[in-house]
């Protein structure tokens, strides 16, 4: 089962006994999951459980090479959809994506279609 | 250290910004300090590896240079570049008459600059900023004989 | 010596520098 990794993430952030929760405190970083997709099509969901005041998340796909201590979407390795405003980001760059971001209770479907390379 | 840490608080070295014959301006003695006193805490924005990556390019690119930024340790650096007290203006020489510790006072890490040897009053308080090696050179203007000729 | 930093505050002690959320950006629209 897919679960939150407990080396290839940033050491500051929490992970849960569960394994499926993550808690970040000071300034953005990233964790990634244990599986990582290579080709076709892959699908996930995250329920954003709790979203204290200010508080905000970035959402998305990154390869093993992004930096884990900035954002999701903070480098070419690495493209995210952010609970403000729903800009999304790659390189660091946002850009309009939908209008209004998401936020506690809303379920988040991520999903990717990476072509099989022969 | 908490014990000298904190008569550093209270025996605030008497230290006067002037005329630097090394560059610009720099930090000078205004009373006698014995070998291996606390000086000055080198003070300013407590900032994450990568946030200080993201303000040395943009200081760069704003003519600043990055050398008010102090690395403390592989999770903190310090930033006295818009932030900061006089331990800034301190200069760089290749022979210092003080060198830069870090100290764990109540759980916080602290950069402090402590004298190696006697120093007079006037004389220009300095220490090796250890500075890492890079290509692009900042040379070194500290003039003492066995200068290196780079700060970095 | 204020004077050769104009906008330079001078502290007493670090200062803990509270990220923004978008720190890392380099456009946001």
């Amino acid at each position: 089962s897919v679960l939150v990794a407990m080396h290839d993430r940033a050491p500051q952030l929490k992970v849960c006994e569960d394994r499926l929760t993550v808690t970040g405190e000071r300034g953005y970083c990233m964790a990634r999951a244990t599986h990582g997709a290579h080709y076709g099509s892959w699908f996930y969901e995250i329920k954003i459980t709790d979203m204290p005041d200010g508080s905000h998340v970035r959402l998305g796909w990154s390869q093993e090479l992004g930096n884990l201590q900035g954002p999701c979407g903070y480098d070419k390795f690495s493209y995210a959809w952010r609970s403000r405003k729903g800009t999304r980001f790659h390189e660091s760059i946002g850009k309009h994506f939908t209008d209004g971001g998401y936020g506690q209770g809303d379920v988040i479907g991520m999903l990717i279609v990476l072509p099989k390379d022969d | 250290d908490l014990v000298k840490f904190n008569q550093l608080q209270f025996r605030k070295k008497q230290l006067k910004f002037a005329r630097s014959r090394i560059h610009d301006w720099g930090l000078f003695a205004l009373e006698p300090i014995a070998a291996d006193e606390m000086v000055i805490e080198y003070v300013g924005q407590m900032i994450r590896p990568v946030v200080a990556d993201l303000r040395e390019k943009k200081y760069n690119e704003m003519g600043i240079g990055s050398s008010y930024l102090f690395r403390v340790d592989f999770e903190t650096i310090i930033d006295a570049t818009k932030c900061g007290n006089l331990a800034r203006f301190i200069n760089h020489s290749c022979n210092p008459n003080c060198y830069a510790k870090v100290i764990t006072v109540e759980g916080q890490k602290k950069i402090v600059i402590y004298s190696k040897q006697p120093i007079d009053i006037d004389e220009e308080i300095t220490y090796d900023y250890k500075f890492p090696i890079e290509d692009e050179k900042i040379a070194c203007l500290c003039g003492a004989p066995q200068c290196r000729g780079y700060l970095n | 010596w204020s004077a050769f930093a104009p906008d330079f505050k001078e502290l007493d002690e670090n200062v803990e520098y509270e990220e923004r959320e978008s720190e890392f950006d380099v456009q946001d629209d």
